[in-house]
Protein backbone atom coordinates (compact mmCIF):
# COMPACT_ATOMS: atom_id res chain seq x y z
CA UNK A 1 0.00 0.00 0.00
CA UNK A 2 1.45 3.70 -0.84
CA UNK A 3 2.91 5.36 2.31
CA UNK A 4 0.24 7.32 4.07
CA UNK A 5 -0.48 10.85 2.91
CA UNK A 6 -0.03 13.77 5.48
CA UNK A 7 0.84 16.38 3.01
CA UNK A 8 -1.81 18.65 4.32
CA UNK A 9 -0.79 18.33 7.65
CA UNK A 10 -0.02 21.58 9.33
CA UNK A 11 0.97 22.25 12.53
CA UNK A 12 0.86 25.75 14.53
CA UNK A 13 3.23 26.74 16.66
CA UNK B 1 29.23 25.41 -1.82
CA UNK B 2 28.50 23.65 -5.36
CA UNK B 3 25.46 23.78 -7.56
CA UNK B 4 24.02 20.42 -5.69
CA UNK B 5 25.76 21.12 -2.43
CA UNK B 6 22.77 22.36 0.05
CA UNK B 7 23.67 25.43 1.93
CA UNK B 8 22.52 24.89 5.86
CA UNK B 9 22.16 27.58 8.54
CA UNK B 10 21.80 27.96 12.03
CA UNK B 11 19.31 30.28 13.22
CA UNK B 12 18.64 31.26 17.13
CA UNK B 13 15.24 32.20 17.89
CA UNK B 14 15.15 33.78 21.04
CA UNK B 15 11.98 32.99 23.44
CA UNK B 16 11.16 36.48 22.75
CA UNK B 17 7.54 36.06 22.27
CA UNK B 18 4.40 33.97 23.93
CA UNK B 19 4.59 31.74 20.82
CA UNK B 20 6.92 30.36 18.21
CA UNK B 21 5.31 32.01 15.28
CA UNK B 22 5.65 29.41 12.51
CA UNK B 23 3.87 26.65 10.58
CA UNK B 24 5.27 23.25 9.80
CA UNK B 25 3.90 20.65 6.34
CA UNK B 26 5.45 17.78 5.98
CA UNK B 27 7.70 14.93 7.72
CA UNK B 28 8.71 11.05 7.59
CA UNK B 29 6.90 9.09 4.92
CA UNK B 30 4.86 12.59 3.14
CA UNK B 31 5.99 13.98 -0.48
CA UNK B 32 7.74 16.86 1.41
CA UNK B 33 10.02 14.43 4.01
CA UNK B 34 11.33 17.29 6.44
CA UNK B 35 9.41 19.79 7.63
CA UNK B 36 9.10 23.14 5.67
CA UNK B 37 8.41 26.26 6.98
CA UNK B 38 4.77 27.50 5.66
CA UNK B 39 4.10 30.31 7.58
CA UNK B 40 5.95 33.35 9.60
CA UNK B 41 3.36 34.71 12.15
CA UNK B 42 4.05 38.25 12.87
CA UNK B 43 4.75 39.52 16.31
CA UNK B 44 5.97 36.03 17.24
CA UNK B 45 9.65 34.42 18.44
CA UNK B 46 10.49 33.58 14.86
CA UNK B 47 9.37 36.94 13.44
CA UNK B 48 11.18 39.00 15.85
CA UNK B 49 14.33 37.15 15.17
CA UNK B 50 13.85 38.18 11.37
CA UNK B 51 16.24 34.96 10.39
CA UNK B 52 13.77 31.94 9.60
CA UNK B 53 12.01 32.49 6.01
CA UNK B 54 8.89 30.72 4.19
CA UNK B 55 9.67 27.78 2.76
CA UNK B 56 13.06 26.80 4.31
CA UNK B 57 13.04 23.30 5.49
CA UNK B 58 14.55 22.86 9.24
CA UNK B 59 16.72 19.90 9.66
CA UNK B 60 17.12 19.99 13.18
CA UNK B 61 15.95 21.25 16.33
CA UNK B 62 18.25 22.14 19.37
CA UNK B 63 20.45 19.39 17.48
CA UNK B 64 18.35 17.03 16.60
CA UNK B 65 17.67 15.28 13.59
CA UNK B 66 14.03 15.91 12.05
CA UNK B 67 15.17 13.54 9.19
CA UNK B 68 12.90 10.05 9.56
CA UNK B 69 10.31 11.65 12.47
CA UNK B 70 6.63 11.66 10.76
CA UNK B 71 5.19 15.12 10.69
CA UNK B 72 3.67 14.59 14.67
CA UNK B 73 6.69 13.27 16.20
CA UNK B 74 8.74 16.55 14.33
CA UNK B 75 6.39 18.70 15.81
CA UNK B 76 6.16 17.58 18.88
CA UNK B 77 10.16 18.28 19.40
CA UNK B 78 9.33 21.87 18.21
CA UNK B 79 7.05 22.17 20.80
CA UNK B 80 8.73 20.64 23.21
CA UNK B 81 11.77 22.96 22.27
CA UNK B 82 9.49 25.58 22.95
CA UNK B 83 8.25 25.06 25.99
CA UNK B 84 11.57 23.90 27.82
CA UNK B 85 12.43 26.25 30.63
CA UNK B 86 16.05 24.96 29.90
CA UNK B 87 17.09 27.58 27.18
CA UNK B 88 15.65 30.87 26.12
CA UNK B 89 15.86 30.12 22.93
CA UNK B 90 15.17 27.39 19.98
CA UNK B 91 18.31 26.54 17.49
CA UNK B 92 16.68 25.68 14.28
CA UNK B 93 19.24 24.31 11.16
CA UNK B 94 17.58 25.18 8.11
CA UNK B 95 18.39 24.89 4.71
CA UNK B 96 17.13 27.18 2.15
CA UNK B 97 17.11 24.12 -0.76
CA UNK B 98 14.14 21.55 -0.61
CA UNK B 99 16.10 18.41 -0.33
CA UNK B 100 15.85 15.66 2.33
CA UNK B 101 19.30 15.51 3.31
Amino acid sequence: SPPKEYEDEVTFF
Amino acid sequence: PGLLEPTSTLVRVAKSASTLGIAIEGGANTRQPLPRIVTIQRGGSAHNCGQLKVGQVILEVNGNSLKGREHKDAARLIAEAFKTKERDYVDFLVTDFNVAL
